[in-house]
């Protein structure tokens, strides 16, 4: 239910909403899941645009990634295997490099890359790479329709028909929430399970209504 | 890694100075 490239605005097509600053936008997610009474694993802001052919398609916009900070770092749960872990730290080993402009090194390694990259860590790298058409996944459907979707549950995930609420239950997801705003949709994770709250939802109606 | 897109760059580097920090305070 996902594109694999992220969108690029047309000549010919509508023109989209101005960009909205970076920073402020890390701060709202940040704000959003530090000021939350329940437990958010990590807040993404999928930021609506439109492909070559001026389909509507939702990319990345920012993301905060807080972790699962009561079951401390050493208790984090993850399944992936040896060779998974392995794999898991050469891609964050060369991510690391292409931000730092210079070769992985053993440097690189001890402060960084050594300790276990866990599975909600690995799920929310591996959004940066995800996009979505008007109405495809979890945030599509929450946008196309206007309307937030609420999935919690481990069960409710892992037998949802999108894509992306199954990987989320696989990595260790309990509540996936895709709230529409003006510009995009808010995503919040947990690995916990939260029910719906009004609350949350007019926060990200506050935060994220980018037109005042 | 190549192929991550210039705009998702900032997240990516914030992502892991955070980490950074998450393990030098665990």
């Amino acid at each position: 239910s996902s594109a694999s490239t992220s969108a690029a605005p047309a000549s010919s097509a509508p023109a989209p909403a101005p960009p909205f600053n970076q920073e402020t936008l890390q701060q709202r997610l940040q704000a959003l899941i530090e000021g939350a009474r329940e437990s958010w694993t990590y807040a993404i802001f999928w930021q609506s645009s439109y492909d070559y052919s001026g389909a509507s398609v939702l990319g990345w916009g920012d993301g905060y990634y807080k972790g699962d900070e009561e079951k401390g770092r050493g208790k984090s749960k993850t399944t992936s295997s040896a060779a998974e872990q392995e794999h898991r730290k050469k891609v964050l080993r060369e991510l690391n490099s292409l931000i730092s402009g210079s070769a992985p090194s053993a440097d690189d390694s001890v402060d960084a890359v050594d300790e276990e990259v866990t599975d909600t860590e690995w799920f929310f790298l591996v959004s940066m790479t995800q996009s979505f058409v008007n109405g495809g996944g979890l945030p599509g459907q929450a946008f196309f329709n206007s309307s937030p979707v609420w999935v919690a549950g481990a069960d409710s995930l892992g037998s949802s028909t999108c894509e992306r609420a199954r990987q989320g239950q696989i990595f260790g997801l309990q509540t996936i929430v895709c709230i529409p705003s003006e510009n995009g949709v808010v995503e919040l994770g947990s690995t916990e399970v939260i029910f719906e709250s009004s609350d949350l939802m007019n926060k990200v109606r506050v935060l994220f209504n980018f037109s005042n | 890694p190549s192929a991550v897109p210039q705009a998702r760059k900032a997240s990516l580097a914030r992502f892991l100075e955070k980490r950074k920090e998450r393990m030098m305070n665990a």
